[in-house]
């Protein structure tokens, strides 16, 4: 099936959403 | 029931849960003890709810004495004989004093983003602090899949950006067990 994949610059670019509190 | 993403948030493959361990000196290292040290910190079913975990707490390098952060799948125990370890092994790489804050990082980042590319191998992976060094483990299912060791050698390589002269070593559960070593 299809994999959910991240690369890390995509992962920090979330660390800095105002989802993440 | 499993934790889910919340609405706008990216979901992860899988959800994973953090676990800290801390041993408290002159305590036997029991399998029972070691157990019982286990405290879950919480459980992650999107980025955004990993970094809300992650922002909180202490990074590897600020923990002091015998102490260690795992990172596995959720409903796989960081013991080697929860059903998806015992046949498994890990890569270790040992760190120099100072690494290992932003090695743990590199390495939950590569997990959480399916950087491994070794279908569901993977189980999770530990940071373990120590007085002289620091040791970092990446545990997968079957230890005598050498095509599957290799390439996650080679992607650990990759996300790592260690110096080349790195001494990986693999060793299955099993013979931790029986060296009673880890």
């Amino acid at each position: 099936g299809t994999r959910i994949i991240y690369d890390r610059a995509f992962l920090m670019q979330c660390r800095n959403s105002p989802l993440t509190k | 029931p499993p934790k889910q993403p919340g609405v706008g948030e990216h979901p992860l493959q899988f959800n994973y849960t953090l676990w800290y361990s801390r041993r408290s000196p002159g305590k036997q290292n029991m399998s029972q003890s070691y157990d019982q040290n286990l405290k879950k910190v919480g459980t992650f079913a999107s980025v955004e709810q990993f970094w809300n975990h992650y922002c909180h707490i202490a990074r590897p390098c600020e923990l002091s004495g015998h102490s260690d952060f795992h990172m596995f799948k959720d409903g796989i125990r960081p013991m080697w004989e929860d059903d998806a370890n015992k046949l498994g092994g890990k890569w270790i790489i040992r760190l120099k004093k100072g690494l290992a804050s932003r090695c743990w990082e590199n390495i939950i980042l590569a997990m959480l983003g399916e950087q491994f590319m070794v279908g569901e191998e993977i189980c999770g992976a530990v940071i373990s602090i120590r007085y002289q060094e620091d040791i970092l483990s990446l545990w997968n299912r079957t230890s005598n899949d050498q095509q599957t060791t290799s390439r996650i050698r080679d992607t650990l390589r990759r996300v790592l950006n260690l110096p080349p002269n790195t001494i990986m070593e693999y060793k299955t559960h099993n013979d931790s067990l029986k060296d009673n070593s880890s």
